[in-house]
């Protein structure tokens, strides 16, 4: 599952910036 | 005690709602009554107004052009206004989740719960936190600068005139309910511990952290609002229209990756959506 959600699985272990996004 | 926990946890939840969402609706609400000063919004109400407001729109949030995906904008009113909607999107769903990290508890959840909790979570949330932009007549986005107006928005060509009707059909009954920014940090603190997602490997601890919360809502609901009487069973029965809505709202996201042949969709929505229901 991480896998298929990597974007959302950095979100979730680091805060992320707009820019990143 | 115990009502001592649970109203801490209310505080709790609406400091870190007041901290990662920009704007709250006591803030969206005196926008649209005209309360707010000198912070009127920019009204868009036709084509030409739009391509006014369109500047005002890519300063308020990160533009397509900015995402650079290696070809120009494509033509077209409807699929310029999508992609700016996407991108304001994608960084609510940065600011959901940042919000979820800070429930007591969810980052000691099973990683992939984490995931799948906002996987399924996080539309619910976005189109919730939709109402208190809304009114009859239209809504307020990019961070308030812009009231665009419901007619409008049912001009454009299908199915971008589908997208966002029935939101505003629930959200003018939602805001029957007169919610609070503290009532909607509970609330969305309950939808996303939902333990009912599909593909959730550890239940019971969602579970116990979600009744943790209820209680904490229904007793804040009774504190808040001493004369809205079965306010509580009333905002959790809105859980089944969340749901309803997300699922009509990928249908039509799918409509148009078939029908809009150049669209892009962010990667980060394309997580979420990709066999979602």
């Amino acid at each position: 599952l991480k896998e298929k959600h990597k974007i959302l699985h950095r979100l979730l272990q680091n805060s992320t910036s707009p820019v990143e996004l | 005690p115990e009502a001592a926990d649970l109203r801490a946890l209310a505080r709790h939840l609406y400091e870190a709602y007041l901290k990662y969402f920009p704007l709250t609706k006591a803030k969206a609400r005196a926008i649209l009554s005209g309360k707010s000063g000198d912070n009127v919004p920019f009204v868009i109400h036709d084509i030409k107004s739009l391509m006014e407001g369109e500047q005002l729109i890519n300063n308020g949030q990160t533009s397509f052009q900015e995402h650079n995906i290696g070809s120009d904008p494509p033509d077209g009113v409807e699929l310029r206004f999508f992609y700016s909607c996407q991108s304001r999107s994608a960084e609510a769903v940065r600011e959901v989740t940042e919000f979820a990290k800070s429930i007591p508890g969810f980052v000691n959840l099973d990683l992939n719960d984490q995931v799948t909790l906002l996987k399924y979570g996080v539309i619910e949330v976005l189109i919730l936190m939709m109402s208190p932009l809304m009114n009859k007549d239209g809504t307020l986005i990019s961070y308030g600068q812009i009231f665009m107006t419901r007619e409008f928005l049912k001009s454009l060509r299908k199915p971008f005139c589908q997208m966002l009707e029935p939101k505003f059909d629930f959200s003018v009954k939602f805001n029957t309910l007169e919610l609070d920014d503290s009532d909607m940090a509970l609330f969305l603190a309950v939808i996303i511990l939902s333990g009912d997602r599909p593909g959730l490997l550890n239940v019971k601890p969602i579970e116990q952290l979600q009744e943790t919360v209820l209680h904490s809502l229904e007793l804040h609901l009774k504190i808040n609002h001493p004369d809205s009487l079965q306010l509580f069973a009333k905002v959790l029965q809105k859980m089944t229209d969340l749901r309803q809505m997300v699922t009509d709202h990928v249908q039509l996201i799918q409509l148009l990756k078939k029908t809009e042949v150049d669209m892009f969709l962010h990667p980060l929505l394309q997580e979420i959506m990709k066999d979602l229901y």
